[in-house]
């Protein structure tokens, strides 16, 4: 349990919020 | 058997023995997933952050988002009444809480947010504190260093200046704030040790 965000489902927000406003930022 | 779930990020500490451990962490998801984003939103808005590398960029927020959670949401814990704010908006007394199971965790929650209320900072001062607290260069599996200490020495400089103007006299406020860092990184290992407990049961 060495990685408690990705247990979390932390990095899945994280990315999906990240990466919203990349494909925005491109359209 | 009753159970509970004692985090202010869930809707309400009370678990529907009905459901399933699956369920229930979907609800909880669900719960505290829009206060996640509002951390990437504020993340984007730092000066320099989206700059960094995309992984540098997860690995802070992966690492950073718990500090920075209980560095917003300090005003949940009503240290006077000794209660605390679930996201549903009741409040629950520290000794209900305790009875239902909460740990240690909950009252150096309590602890820490009663010092950071009596540091009496702005909401720009907060905002700067919480930008410096996300980007440390310590993190684990920071992939570029030397990019991620500069935008936080900037941070950090740029913070202290803002203390400097708005206190004056009170120059001591800028180092209490820097050793609140330690503080939160100690509140994150608890969190982290709670939710291996929970995983576990």
């Amino acid at each position: 349990f060495s990685d408690p965000a990705s247990n979390l489902g932390l990095e899945d927000i994280i990315r999906k919020a990240l990466m919203g406003n990349l494909e925005e930022r491109q359209e | 058997r009753r159970m509970h779930l004692v985090c202010p990020m869930n809707t309400s500490p009370h678990v529907d023995p009905q459901k399933s451990g699956h369920e229930v962490w979907e609800e909880f998801a669900h719960s505290f997933t829009p206060a996640v984003r509002e951390v990437v939103e504020f993340a984007k808005k730092i000066p320099g952050f989206r700059d960094l590398s995309q992984h540098d960029q997860v690995s802070l927020l992966k690492a950073g988002t718990f500090e920075v959670l209980v560095v917003r949401f300090a005003s949940l814990f009503d240290v006077k009444d000794r209660t605390i704010t679930f996201l549903g908006g009741k409040k629950y007394s520290v000794d209900t809480l305790r009875a239902m199971g909460s740990s240690d965790l909950l009252n150096s929650m309590f602890d820490f947010s009663e010092k950071l209320t009596n540091l009496g900072l702005s909401e720009e001062e907060m905002s700067l504190f919480t930008a410096v607290v996300l980007v440390s260069a310590h993190r684990s599996g920071i992939e570029n260093v030397n990019s991620v200490e500069a935008l936080q020495e900037t941070l950090i400089r740029a913070l202290r200046s803002l203390i400097t103007r708005n206190h004056p006299n009170e120059s001591a406020i800028f180092t209490k704030l820097l050793l609140k860092l330690p503080d939160l990184r100690s509140l994150n290992n608890m969190h982290s040790e709670q939710l291996l407990a929970f995983k576990v049961h």
